[in-house]
């Protein structure tokens, strides 16, 4: 189970404070796909990116299975984030040196998997997002859809806990931003994967259990499928 | 008036060849909005950017105005494009250093345009795509649909002639991108302006007057649209 209780981000830029989050609170259970919708400016990448810790929050709390993420030191987020979180970037947040068989592999590498084990589940990824013929690409040798798909295959190898989304279909054509939503509805129903994801795309919303609506960093409305 | 005939663009990837374009011709009139569409891959920000000579075709024809692009050498096309071309990246390419307001500000720069009146015009365009309160703001302290809005000023800025946008909206909530579209076509028949545009979402598609369908690098199907 996820809690964010109260949560306040705020940034400085020069003499302004900017209040990216305001006081928001939600709870997001386990094998939960939640989606959080919002304009642009509202707040959801910051609120995916604290929940991550991936940045501190200004005040509030941040309690994931138990633990205080805002109380944990550099090491610890580290440690935690390699255990439990998949992330997709809205940037993608591809390595720009390695292929895109490197980059899925790469959290694999930090879990002390083999070489020949992590290449064969990478390239298994990467063959599930439709891109084993892009294996020895870079980024820049790639479009802007399958430099997404990479970064979703990166965010699913290692099987997380759980996976935050940011925008994993911005890039992506109608047919294969579907592929994507029934893969994470699979995983988070078979495999009790908790994803939170982050969209502006009503169709793909509509594929979670739970929609959280952000509005000028509070959220204001929680709605549940009603298709389940 | 665009001319593009039979396009060819092949990458090499080791010892792959990519063809990102396979044969694709077509025709663009002054101020229309052409859309085109097609899968993840198939080749249409490698056709922007060829028509816009930010890369060199493998083989075929790209006329502008009566001007052959693909015969252009580099000085030629710098200054054809800060002429006549304005251009909304996949991934925004913002200067990372510069403020939101010195980025939109740019182009007018190339054009002798005096600093004061620069950043006048800069500053109404930014207030345009509803972000003059992040004047100040560098790209990283924006979010994912602030950082393409002032792309999309940027690309307005100095009245080009010609408009490449490249998924414009792909970041943006629903209202926003309706507000950019309406802003597209009324530019686009109030001054004429020439809008060519890539997205993947079947509502912005329907604003253009002319649809073409990309598969495989070879274009498909045009269509026009009804309502005009
Ligand atoms: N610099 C490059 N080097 C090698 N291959 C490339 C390069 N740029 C693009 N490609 C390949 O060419 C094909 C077309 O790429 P392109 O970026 O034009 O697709 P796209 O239609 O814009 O896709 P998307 O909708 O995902 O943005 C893809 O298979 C891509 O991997
Ligand atoms: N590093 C930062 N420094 C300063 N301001 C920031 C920073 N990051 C985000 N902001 C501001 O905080 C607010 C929320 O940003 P955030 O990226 O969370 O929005 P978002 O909901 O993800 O938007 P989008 O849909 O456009 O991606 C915005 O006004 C943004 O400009
Ligand atoms: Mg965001
Ligand atoms: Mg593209």
């Amino acid at each position: 189970i996820i809690e964010v209780r109260d949560i306040k981000k705020v940034y400085r830029v020069g003499e302004n404070r900017i209040r990216a989050l305001d006081g928001l609170s939600l709870e997001i259970y386990p094998g939960e796909f939640a989606c959080i919708v919002g304009r642009s400016g509202s707040g959801k990448s910051t609120l995916l990116n604290l929940m991550a810790g991936l940045e501190g929050v200004t005040k509030g709390e941040i309690i994931i299975a138990g633990k205080h993420i805002e109380k944990m030191n550099e090491k610890e987020l580290i440690l935690f984030r390699q255990k439990n979180i998949g992330f997709v970037f809205q940037s993608f947040n591809l390595l720009s040196h390695f292929t895109a068989l490197e980059n899925v592999a790469l959290p694999l590498t930090f879990r002390g998997i083999p070489k020949n084990v992590r290449k064969k589940k990478a390239m298994e990824m990467l063959e599930f997002v439709g891109l084993a013929s892009h294996a020895k690409h870079k980024p820049m040798q790639m479009s802007g859809g399958q430099q997404q798909r990479v970064g979703i295959a990166r965010a699913l190898v290692a099987n997380p806990k759980i996976v935050f989304a940011d925008e994993p279909t911005g890039n992506l054509d109608s047919k294969t931003s579907m592929d994507v939503m029934n893969l994470i509805t699979d995983i988070s129903h078979q495999r009790h994967t908790t994803f939170v994801m982050v969209t502006h795309d009503q169709n793909m919303a509509a594929y979670a259990d739970k929609v959280v609506s952000v509005l000028d960093g509070k959220n204001t409305d929680v709605q549940y499928s009603k298709t389940k």
